[in-house]
C-alpha cells in the first residue's frame, strides 16, 4: 500500500543539502557600480 | 519538452554590457547640450524574445556626467568622470533595443539627469563649490569676462560663446566663480574682430572648429581672472546630426 507522507517530512528529507562553504550567486540586477554611488 | 526559458539576463553578464555601451553612445551621440555621459551601473535588464535570434531588450541604466563637452572629439572611454566632490550630475536612462542576428539596436530612449543634491556634497565636503544656475549673474559675468579676455590675447580666430557647461561657486576660503563654456571659431581674427564684431560669424559646418573653455575668477580678496580655451580643429560629423545643431537646437530628452 502507498502511504502518503506529510509534505513537511519529504520536503525535509528531498531537500538538497547545501554543500558546506555554498555562497548563492550574486543576484541578476542591478549592475556592478562603476564608479560611485551617488 | 519544450526547451527550457534562457536563463535571465544578467546585469553584469557581456551580453548587457555590450547593449550598455551600445545604448551610451546613442545617447551622447544624439545628445545636444553639457558633457558625455558613461555607464555607471546597469540597473535592471529585461530580454523579451521576438522570434529566432530577435530579442527585445529593455534597460535601466545609471550614467555619470564626464568633463568632455558633448562636442569634444575624445573617445568616453577616455573622458573623466566628474567626481563626487566637483559636484557629480547622474543620469537616469530608459532604453529599448533590439538585437537581431547578434547586432544590437536603440528602438528608444528615455533619459533625465540631475546634479547631487547640495546637501549630499556639504556632508562630504564642506567647503567644496556647488553647482550654480546656467543663467547665475555672477556665472554670466564670468563667463562674458573669460571670453573677453581669450579674444583680447588670442593669435587665433576670435572665438564666440556656444553655450555654457558649467557655472560653480565657492564662498570659503575665499569667493571664487569657476565657469566651463564651448566655443566655436568665427571667420574672424581678433584683430579684425575688433574692428567689426558683427561680422564675426561661426565658421559653415564643413569648416567648423568647436572649442571649448574653463574659467576661473577669485572674486575676493583680489579680482584674478583665469581662462583656457582649447580649440578641437575641424571635425567630420560622426552621426546623422550635424554638430553646430546639436548645441543650438532644444534639449530633447526623448529620443526614438
Amino acid at each position: 500500500s502507498v502511504t502518503k507522507r506529510a509534505v513537511a517530512e519529504v520536503a525535509q528529507h528531498d531537500k538538497v543539502p547545501r554543500p558546506v562553504g555554498f555562497v548563492p550567486p550574486p543576484p541578476p540586477c542591478p549592475g556592478k557600480i562603476r564608479h560611485f554611488d551617488i | 519538452v519544450p526547451a527550457a526559458p534562457p536563463a535571465p539576463l544578467g546585469c553584469d553578464d557581456p551580453e548587457s554590457e555590450a547593449a550598455a555601451e551600445v545604448a551610451v553612445n546613442y545617447i551622447n551621440g544624439r545628445s545636444h547640450h553639457g558633457y558625455k555621459f558613461t555607464v555607471n551601473r546597469i540597473k535592471d535588464v529585461h530580454v523579451v524574445p521576438q522570434g529566432p535570434k530577435n530579442n527585445l531588450m529593455f534597460m535601466e541604466l545609471d550614467l555619470l556626467e564626464t568633463k568632455c563637452h558633448i562636442l569634444s572629439p575624445t573617445p568616453l572611454a577616455n573622458c573623466t568622470v566628474r567626481s563626487f566632490a566637483e559636484h557629480a550630475v547622474e543620469g537616469d536612462c530608459d532604453v529599448k533595443m533590439q538585437k537581431v542576428d547578434g547586432t544590437i539596436s536603440v528602438l528608444a530612449s528615455k533619459c533625465h539627469s540631475n546634479a547631487d543634491s547640495s546637501e549630499d556634497i556639504r556632508k562630504v565636503c564642506p567647503g567644496c563649490p556647488l553647482l550654480a544656475k546656467l543663467n547665475d549673474t555672477e556665472v554670466l559675468e564670468t563667463v562674458s569676462a573669460a571670453l573677453n579676455d581669450f579674444n583680447s590675447k588670442t593669435t587665433g580666430p576670435y572665438l564666440r560663446l556656444l553655450e555654457i557647461g558649467r557655472g560653480q561657486i565657492q564662498y570659503h576660503p575665499a569667493h571664487i566663480v569657476a565657469v566651463e563654456f564651448a566655443v566655436g571659431a568665427t571667420n574672424c581674427s581678433a584683430e579684425e574682430a575688433k574692428v567689426n564684431v558683427e561680422a564675426c560669424q561661426l565658421l559653415p559646418e564643413d569648416q567648423s572648429n568647436f572649442g571649448f573653455c574653463t574659467g576661473t575668477v577669485v572674486k575676493h580678496p583680489s579680482q584674478d581672472l583665469k581662462v583656457d580655451c582649447q580649440l578641437y580643429g575641424h571635425q567630420v560629423p560622426t552621426s546623422d546630426i550635424p554638430l553646430l545643431s546639436r548645441v543650438f537646437q532644444p534639449t530633447s530628452q526623448d529620443t526614438s
